[in-house]
C-alpha cells in the first residue's frame, strides 16, 4: 500500500486517523519534491503502540535509504522516541514514511497526523564545505542557485568554477613580464592559457622565473593537475609544476609559446617570469684609416647600427659616388650588412681654368688633393685681376677649390686698360 | 690726321679700323673709319660710320656682315697681319641724329674674343662721375684718314693713295672752349649746332686736325691718377672747310655723357 506524494506540501495519516488504526497495517508513502528542496516533516498528533526498539508498530521516515527517524509510543523513553515537537528534514528531495502495525495492540491508540512541505536548500551556504560549490560568487535562489565570478574572470561550462580568456596574448616588446593572473594570488581554475612572445628573426629569448613558483603538482606523477610549458618551434620546456622556479631558460629562439593549463580545483600562487631578449651579436667594428665609427661599443648586436665616417679631407668612394657617411647595421644572420668602406682622401681635382690667367700650384708635384694650395694669376702687363685679391684657393674637405673671399667662384682676368706697353713720347712745353 | 705725326707700333694698342663694304647698293659702297677697342668683345665707335650712306635723313643701320674690324694695325697694307673679326651686333644710339650728328656714339660687338698683347689692348672709359674735356687740356686723336687737307674722301678711297696715310697717325689737340666753338660755327650757319653732348677740339690758326677717315677714332687723354689713357671723345665732324683751316675746330662726341648708356649696353648684351 504505497501512495506518491509529489505537492509541495501534504498531509499524511495512519489509517482510520482519529480513530485506533487496524492491525498488520504496511503503509509507505513516497514523497518526492523538486531537486533544490529538502522536505520537513512534522506531527501534529501521534499516538503509536509502544514496544522495546519499536518492534510492534512504528513509523519509520527514511530518505535515499537512509534511515532518518523510528518512531512509537506515546511518550519518549531511553529505547524509543515519539517525534514530539521536533520536525524531521531530509538532506535530499524524497522521504519515505513507513507505517507498520503488528497483529494486536492492547489498547486502543490513535495513531498519528503529520504534514510536510518543501523547504528551499540554501546550497550557497550548506554547500560550502563541499568541493567549493560555487569559485568565486553563489547566488541562491528558490529550488537553486547560481554561480558567478569577479572581473575579468568567465565561468566554466561546469557553472561552478571561475576561469580566465588567456588564449591569445601576444608580446611583441623586446622585454617584459609575464605571470599567471592574480599572481601571486591564487591562479584560475578551469583555465588554458596560451601566451605568445613574438620577436623578429635574429633575437633569442630568455626567460627567468620569479622565486615564487606555485602550481599543483602530483607526488607520484608528472604535473597531472596544472602545468606550464615552454615551446619554441624546435624545442620543448616543462612541464613544469611544483614550487621549485625553473630558473633561467634561455630559449634561443625569437618567437616562444608558454602554456598554462590547470585544472578545476586547488588554491596555488602561480608563476611569474621576466622576458629580455638580446640580438644576434655581430662581429665587433674597427673604424678605417682616417675614419672613426659611432657609437663605439664592445659588443654588437642583431638591429644595432653603426656610423662611419671619414677624417676631414677624406670620403667614402662608392659606386663612383663620394659619400660623406656610410652607415651599417648588424642583421639577424650577426653578418654587418656591408663591408666597412676605405676613407679616401679627397681629390678636387684639376682647378677651373682662369681666362687669360694661369694657375701655380703650391703643392709638390702639382697635388689637387685635400690641403693642397694653388693660386690663380692673370697675364701680366695685359690683364689684371678683379676683383683684386688673395687669389690663394685651397682644396677643401667638400671637394672644391675655394678661396677665403670669392669662396668657389674665380675671379677674372680683366684686360688692362690705357696703359700701353709702349709710352707715347712725353708731352714737349711749348 | 692733320698736321700729325707717325705713331709707333703699339702707340695706340686700342685703335682699330673699321670697314664698311655696303654691297646692298650698286655700285656697293665702300668705306671706313675708326674704332677705339673697350675689352675682348667691345668696340666703340661713331654712330655715323656705322650708317648706310644715303643723303637723307633715315638712319638705315649697315648690316653686321658688312662690317670688318682690323685690330693690332699699323700700316693698313697689312692687313693679313692684323687681327682680323667680324661683327656680332651693332648697337647705335637711339638718339643719334645723323643731321646734326647729335648722340654720335655706337657700341659693336666682335662675334669672337680677342687676346691683349702689345698690339692690341682696351682703352679706359671715362667714369660715369667723370666730367667732359676740360678746356685747353690736351689730347690725342689717331687715324687713317685724310692728311692732306685739299683732297676729299671720294679722292682718298681711290686709287690715289698718296693723300692717305698708311701709317698711322696722331696728333695732339687742345680741348676748345665750348663758347668759342660754338660761335665759330654758329657764325657760318645756323644749321650747325654744337650741343653739350660734343666738344671741340683744334688750334684756332688751324694746321692740326683729325679729318675724313678718321671718324669713329678716339680722342684720349691721360689720367696722371690712374695713369692710364682714357677715352675722351669720338672723332664725328667739322665743317665743310678744308681739315685743319683756322677756326674750324673738329667736333667729338662727349663720350662722358654716355658712360651710363656704355656701361648698361655692354653689361646687358654680354
Amino acid at each position: 500500500n504505497i501512495t506518491e506524494l509529489t505537492g509541495m506540501f501534504g498531509q499524511i495519516q495512519s489509517p482510520n486517523y482519529p480513530e485506533g488504526y487496524p492491525s498488520d497495517l504496511d503503509v509507505t508513502w513516497n514523497i518526492t519534491v523538486p531537486t533544490g528542496f529538502r522536505i520537513k516533516l512534522y506531527f501534529m498528533h501521534f499516538d503509536v503502540e509502544p514496544s522495546y526498539l519499536c518492534e510492534y508498530d512504528y513509523v519509520k521516515v527514511s530518505s535515499d535509504d537512509d534511515l532518518l527517524e523510528t518512531f512509537c509510543g506515546r511518550e519518549s523513553t531511553d529505547t524509543e522516541q515519539i517525534p514530539g515537537r521536533e520536525f524531521v528534514l531530509t538532506n535530499s528531495n524524497t522521504m519515505t514514511v513507513t507505517f507498520k502495525t503488528d497483529f494486536s495492540n492492547e489498547e486502543r491508540f490513535t495513531g498519528f497526523e503529520a504534514h510536510y512541505s518543501a523547504i528551499d536548500v540554501d546550497e550557497c551556504v550548506e554547500k560550502l564545505d563541499e568541493a567549493l560549490v560555487c569559485d568565486h560568487f553563489c547566488h541562491n535562489y528558490i529550488g537553486g542557485y547560481y554561480c558567478s565570478c569577479r572581473y575579468s574572470y568567465i565561468l566554466h561550462s561546469d557553472n561552478r568554477t571561475c576561469k580566465v580568456e588567456c588564449s591569445d596574448n601576444v608580446f611583441t616588446e623586446k622585454s617584459g613580464v609575464i605571470s599567471s593572473p592574480d599572481y601571486p594570488n591564487p591562479y584560475p581554475k578551469s583555465s588554458d592559457c596560451l601566451y605568445r612572445i613574438e620577436l623578429e628573426e635574429g633575437y633569442a629569448i630568455s626567460l627567468q622565473f620569479a622565486d615564487i613558483f606555485d602550481l599543483e603538482d602530483h607526488p607520484d606523477i608528472l604535473c597531472p593537475y596544472d602545468y606550464l610549458k615552454i615551446k619554441t618551434g624546435v624545442m620543448e620546456f616543462g612541464p613544469f609544476c611544483g614550487d621549485k622556479s625553473p630558473g633561467k631558460i634561455d630559449t634561443n629562439s625569437s618567437t616562444v609559446q608558454i602554456l598554462f593549463h590547470s585544472d578545476d580545483s586547488s588554491d596555488n600562487q602561480g608563476w611569474k617570469f621576466t622576458f629580455t631578449s638580446i640580438g644576434a651579436p655581430c662581429p665587433v667594428v674597427h673604424p678605417p684609416a682616417n675614419g672613426t665609427i659611432e657609437p663605439v661599443q664592445e659588443k654588437y648586436s642583431f638591429k644595432d647600427q653603426v656610423q662611419i665616417r671619414c677624417n676631414t679631407g677624406f670620403k667614402f668612394v662608392k659606386g663612383g659616388d663620394e659619400v660623406e657617411a656610410y652607415q651599417i647595421e648588424c642583421q639577424k644572420s650577426g653578418i654587418w650588412s656591408s663591408s666597412i668602406p676605405t676613407c679616401k682622401v679627397i681629390d678636387c681635382g684639376t682647378p677651373r681654368s682662369l681666362e687669360d690667367g694661369f694657375i701655380t700650384f703650391h703643392t709638390k708635384d702639382n697635388l689637387t688633393m685635400f690641403g693642397s694650395h694653388i693660386e690663380y694669376s692673370c697675364l701680366a702687363l695685359y690683364y689684371q685681376m678683379e676683383p683684386e685679391l688673395n687669389t690663394t684657393y685651397t682644396c677643401m674637405e667638400n671637394g672644391f677649390w675655394v678661396n677665403d673671399e670669392l669662396g668657389t667662384d674665380l675671379p677674372t682676368c680683366q684686360p688692362v686698360c690705357g696703359r700701353p706697353a709702349r709710352s707715347l713720347p712725353p708731352l714737349n712745353k711749348r | 690726321i692733320i698736321g700729325g705725326r707717325t705713331a709707333h707700333p703699339g702707340f695706340f694698342p686700342w685703335q682699330l679700323l673699321m670697314v664698311v663694304e655696303d654691297m646692298s647698293r650698286v655700285p656697293k659702297d665702300k668705306w671706313f673709319g675708326s674704332g677705339a677697342l673697350l675689352s675682348r668683345t667691345w668696340v666703340l665707335t661713331a654712330a655715323h660710320v656705322l650708317r648706310s650712306q644715303r643723303r637723307d635723313n633715315t638712319i638705315t643701320l649697315v648690316p653686321s656682315e658688312y662690317v670688318t674690324i682690323y685690330l693690332g694695325l699699323h700700316d693698313v697694307r697689312q692687313k693679313e697681319a692684323a687681327v682680323k673679326r667680324t661683327v656680332e651686333r651693332i648697337i647705335l644710339h637711339k638718339a643719334f641724329d645723323p643731321r646734326t650728328y647729335n648722340n654720335d656714339i655706337a657700341l659693336v660687338k666682335m662675334k669672337d674674343k680677342v687676346s691683349m698683347n702689345i698690339f692690341v689692348m682696351p682703352l679706359c672709359l671715362p667714369s660715369q662721375e667723370m666730367e667732359g674735356p676740360q678746356p685747353n687740356t690736351l689730347g690725342l686723336v689717331a687715324g687713317w684718314g685724310i692728311t692732306n687737307p685739299n683732297l676729299t674722301m671720294d679722292d682718298a678711297t681711290g686709287s690715289d693713295h698718296a693723300t692717305l696715310s698708311n701709317i698711322l697717325q696722331y696728333v695732339k689737340l687742345p680741348v676748345t672752349l665750348q663758347a668759342e666753338c660754338k660761335s665759330s660755327y654758329e657764325s657760318r650757319s645756323d644749321s650747325y649746332n654744337v650741343t653739350d653732348n660734343m666738344f671741340c677740339a683744334g688750334f684756332y690758326e688751324g694746321g692740326k686736325d683729325t679729318c675724313l677717315g678718321d671718324s669713329g677714332g678716339a680722342f684720349i687723354m691721360y689720367n696722371p691718377d690712374t695713369q692710364t689713357w682714357v677715352a675722351q671723345g669720338l672723332v664725328s665732324w667739322g665743317g665743310p672747310e678744308k681739315c685743319g683751316s683756322k677756326r674750324v675746330y673738329g667736333v667729338y662726341t662727349k663720350i662722358s655723357k654716355y658712360a651710363r648708356w656704355l656701361a648698361d649696353k655692354m653689361s646687358n648684351s654680354s
